[in-house]
């Protein structure tokens, strides 16, 4: 049964979308079947992965709404064992619609449970927001990666984050739990890098992955060309981490 | 009468609040009166420049589904000319709150009207997303002024900006326009940023301020130590970069 994790944080820009592609294609390297979830009507996911806007026909947005069925949306990516679900503008008006189905929170749930035999891992990549489009994913998943940049607004937001986490498992999905902390954008030459990750390790300690991700100029070239870091250029220091990350990912997910 | 500009990009990280915080700023500096309004429920604005949170009594929420006067709202920051609507968590349900009201889009238009007379610039930091939060800030304002990272997720949203925009000024605001597009995070040593500044200037011509925001590392640190980087650091490349931008928009405003 696929293991489903959601990446979340509401802080733009701090690399979740560049986690979940990096992170898909180096576990789909290593043999495991991974299906991305495009949840962000910005669709960079989609892009990301070279999905052409023409082939975004049935998309994340269709699948919440109950307007296709999951096989209908469902898009081989150009790297073996990762296929994705698109995304489209629709989606930054699914908020209100959503509401008018019963019950709202859980229709992503719902909608993936007829390929859950299908893959290892599904990834959801999710817009910088805590509504009920996040909220969806969060109630899909069995647990949370929160990409988390260098950057002091960044770790403001954290406990927040984890609040609305502790919410959702209490309320919708008692078995949601946050799978890691991925510190992203680490740059050694400031000094803040290093004051926010050791801020963060001090407080979650052991959730805090090992794997930090570097600030690298090639992992933010890629997506131009439609393709993940580690296809655009394996030997990088950015594509390097993923694949150091995916490993250590699938020793916690063995230790479980 | 104040001149009323929304900082938007549902692009997440670009440098809004940065932009909302540090332009607000030089303003002020030279004899502006201005105030931010802080729209995201990360409260970043609030937080960079020092509001305590247990000063965010009462917030942009209540003022967006009128829970209190505006008078009630604003908060004096240590800025001399410069006063703030500080943010609160609430805003992230602000949309389901939003829809029960008539008309749900020009809550914030009419909330904004008492101070108009008070202030030349009224600044509002918008979060990362298209939604109704973002929309009332596009009814209220009299134009956008639109960050854009120097990176391709970045400009990949930037049409659905645009036509979202055209959307509004169609249906809701007749007197919207594009003030301009600033270029944030330009880094000299990376030549991705160079080509996204020259694309964006063939597209959008005039409409791309002349100066553009470098990246700086004493620009992330100012809001560790709850103050503008203009304050922090005002020989840094970013502060001068922020006043240099100043210049130019009164002169823009001048000209229009
Ligand atoms: N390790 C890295 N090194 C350099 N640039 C990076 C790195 N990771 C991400 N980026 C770049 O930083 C920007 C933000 O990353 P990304 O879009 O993945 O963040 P996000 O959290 O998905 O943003 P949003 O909140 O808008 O969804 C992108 O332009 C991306 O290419
Ligand atoms: N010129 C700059 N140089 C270096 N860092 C910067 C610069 N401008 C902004 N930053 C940093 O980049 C990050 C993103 O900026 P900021 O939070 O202002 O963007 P935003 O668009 O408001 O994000 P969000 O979409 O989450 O609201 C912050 O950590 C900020 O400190
Ligand atoms: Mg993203
Ligand atoms: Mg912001």
């Amino acid at each position: 049964l696929a293991r489903k994790l959601a990446v979340v944080n509401q802080k733009g820009g701090v690399g979740k979308t560049t986690t979940a592609i990096n992170l898909g294609t180096a576990l789909a390297a290593v043999g495991r079947k991974v299906l991305l979830v495009d949840l962000d009507a910005q669709g960079n996911a989609s892009t990301g992965l070279g999905i052409d806007r023409a082939k975004r026909d049935r998309t994340s947005y269709h699948l919440l709404v109950r307007a296709s069925t999951v096989g209908a949306t469902i898009v081989p990516s150009a790297i073996p064992n990762l296929d994705i679900i698109p995304a489209s503008v629709e989606l930054s008006g699914a908020e209100l619609e959503l509401v008018e189905l019963n019950p709202p929170q859980r229709q992503l749930d719902e909608a993936l449970r007829p390929v859950m035999r299908d893959y290892d891992f599904i990834l959801i990549d999710c817009p910088p927001s805590l509504n009920l489009v996040t909220v969806n994913a969060m109630v899909a998943a069995d647990a949370v990666l929160v990409p988390l940049q260098c950057e002091f607004f960044a770790l403001e937001g954290l406990s927040q984050l984890l609040s609305t986490v502790d919410r959702v498992r209490r309320t919708l999905n008692p078995k949601l739990e946050v799978q890691g902390i991925v510190l992203t954008m680490f740059d050694r030459r400031n000094r803040l890098s290093e004051q926010v990750a050791d801020d963060v390790r001090a407080h979650l300690g052991a959730k805090v992955y090992d794997t930090i991700i570097p600030r690298n100029v090639r992992v933010s070239e890629a997506p131009s060309h439609g393709r993940p870091a580690l296809l655009y250029d394996h030997r990088c220091a950015g594509s390097q981490a993923y694949i150091q990350l995916a490993g250590e990912m699938l020793r916690r997910e063995r230790q479980r």
